[in-house]
């Protein structure tokens, strides 16, 4: 869940950028 | 869990709108007819979120909770708009409503017969079961709720005390500062959530 | 030059240095301040010290350590190395500023900007030879910013100590341009080696300078550019660079704190009056309202 709004659905590559972290 | 339920069953699962046992307004509720379960729905819903799913953004941050809810709140609901004709009615004539007509899903639950006495007052005549809705069983079986709502508030460190603190800031140490009566008056207020006005006022008397 | 610690994580800072020269400790030193990447829009910006006696100051002269600037990258290494050589009494210093942490400073909701980063980091080395015991008696520093008032802070931060803010100190001071040395050699070797978190498949690393006028550069940042994730952390988002090609190229972001015309829910003031017209609806319970949760 994003704090922010991305006003659009659309493919991403969260796997390259995005690594989840505590 | 609820995949299989709608596999095994025809329409397994269905959205329903029913009344909300506090406002009288509509709401919507989950209906899995394998379990013969009812759960309420409830939105978390902030303004500007989205969400990164798999490999994918998808825009607006909704996220539906489906929790267990005892249908009993919402029969509840009818037997006090039907007490008002002070006598013993047949179910299905208690349990009816023209703006949530799906009500009578109600009446396909295995447990009804289990539930209705900590409510009412029941009567058989010729094996036909007749209902009236009774005040001081209902706050009986209300105290119970009040109860084991505390127990779960006390067990998931769920922040009661009474000056407003956020809950992002939870204390380690707060169940001690947490007297018992915020507790009872927490839980009150909770079960409030789903039992009309007059009937959570009486409720805090008792 | 060891930059691993950077390799290993390239998204905050790190900060590098040479063994303390002993003579450093005991006799009364010159300390040179400078940085290289401040203008690119591509990887880190590194700031140096480099000290030493100021009776070996020729020594240091000797090394031919002339304005860094006229210096091929090459021939920078060759004097680093022979810097690194002459340890007995040149010491060095540097912190290294991943882009990820310039672009976060400068975009945070409380702005850093660029010159308080600079100043504090600066500083911070300072400070740092200071902790290891070099008795440094003098400073010199090539000038970001205003020049007095930059002067004036960093006196003000080290009293004991005699402070000189120039600009072009790199030509000027020898131990500036061994600083400035020490910040391009590190900065070259951090752009060259850099480790793309970022599992990307066709990344090419071919960006040229890395100066937002480099036309190599250029092409590289709008080949780069992802609509929802803007850039690999290489970038600095908060250049103007970047943001002139996110706002060209990638998705609009919403967040809760942008003044939106929209206050929906506020009612007119007059509508608190005349309570009898907008039915309070009832509110959910505290214990849905903390958590977000209303009925459907």
């Amino acid at each position: 869940l994003l704090p922010c709004e991305i006003p659009v659905n659309r493919p991403a590559p969260v796997g390259c950028f995005f690594t989840p972290a505590i | 869990y609820f995949k299989d339920a709608s596999k095994k069953v025809k329409n397994g699962l269905t959205f329903v709108k029913l009344v909300n046992p506090c406002t009288g307004e509509g709401a919507i509720y989950l209906f899995n007819m394998y379990l013969q379960q009812l759960f309420e729905i409830k939105v978390f819903k902030e303004k500007h979120h989205s969400w990164f799913i798999n490999q994918s953004v998808q825009s607006g941050g909704l996220l539906h909770f489906a929790t267990p809810m005892d249908p009993l709140f919402l029969l509840l609901h009818y037997f006090i708009k039907a007490d008002k004709e002070e006598k013993f009615q047949p179910l299905d004539q208690v349990v009816m409503d023209d703006i949530f007509p799906n009500c009578i899903l109600l009446l396909k639950l295995r447990e009804l017969e289990k539930l209705l006495p900590h409510v009412t007052e029941e009567k058989e005549i010729g094996n036909k079961k007749y209902y009236k809705y009774s005040k001081e069983k209902t706050l009986k079986w209300l105290e119970k709720k009040v109860n084991q709502t505390m127990a779960a508030l006390k067990s998931n460190k769920v922040n009661v005390s009474a000056h407003v603190q956020s809950t992002a800031f939870f204390s380690s140490c707060q169940a001690s500062s947490d007297k018992e009566d915020d507790y009872i008056r927490y839980a009150h207020g909770l079960i409030s959530d789903y039992i009309p006005k007059e009937l959570s006022d009486d409720l805090s008397k008792y | 030059m060891d930059l691993n610690m950077l390799e290993r994580n390239n998204t905050g800072r790190c900060r590098l240095n040479s063994p303390v020269p002993a003579v450093c400790r005991k006799e009364p030193c010159v300390l040179g301040v400078d940085e290289a990447g401040r203008g690119p829009v591509l990887g880190p910006m590194v700031y140096a010290i480099c000290y030493c006696p100021l009776s070996r100051l020729a020594d240091l002269e000797a090394l031919k350590v002339a304005d860094s600037k006229t210096l091929s990258e090459n021939e920078r290494e060759r004097l680093f190395a022979k810097m690194e050589e002459d340890r007995d009494f040149v010491g060095w210093a540097l912190d290294v500023l991943s882009p990820n942490l310039i672009s976060t400073s400068m975009l945070g909701r409380v702005k850093y900007n660029l010159n308080s980063l600079s100043h504090d980091t600066a500083t911070g080395l300072v400070q740092y030879a200071l902790d290891q015991g070099v008795k440094v008696t003098q400073v010199f520093v090539d000038t970001v910013g205003m020049p007095e008032k930059y002067q004036e802070r960093l006196q003000q931060h080290f009293p004991g100590i005699e402070v000189t803010v120039k600009a072009k100190a790199d030509a000027l001071y020898p131990v500036v341009s061994a600083a400035s040395i020490c910040a391009k050699v590190a900065r070259d070797q951090a752009v060259k080696n850099w480790q793309f978190v970022e599992k990307l498949q066709d990344l090419d690393t071919d960006y040229g300078s890395g100066y937002p006028n480099d036309p190599k550069t250029k092409a590289w940042l709008k080949k780069h550019v992802e609509p929802v994730f803007g850039f690999p952390q290489f970038v600095r988002f908060s250049w103007r660079t970047a943001q002139s090609i996110l706002e060209k190229e990638a998705e609009d972001v919403m967040w809760e704190d942008l003044p939106t015309g929209d206050q929906e829910g506020l009612g007119r003031i007059t509508s608190y009056f005349n309570e009898g017209s907008r039915t309070r609806p009832r509110l959910p319970h505290r214990f849905f309202q903390e958590r977000g949760l209303e009925q459907t």
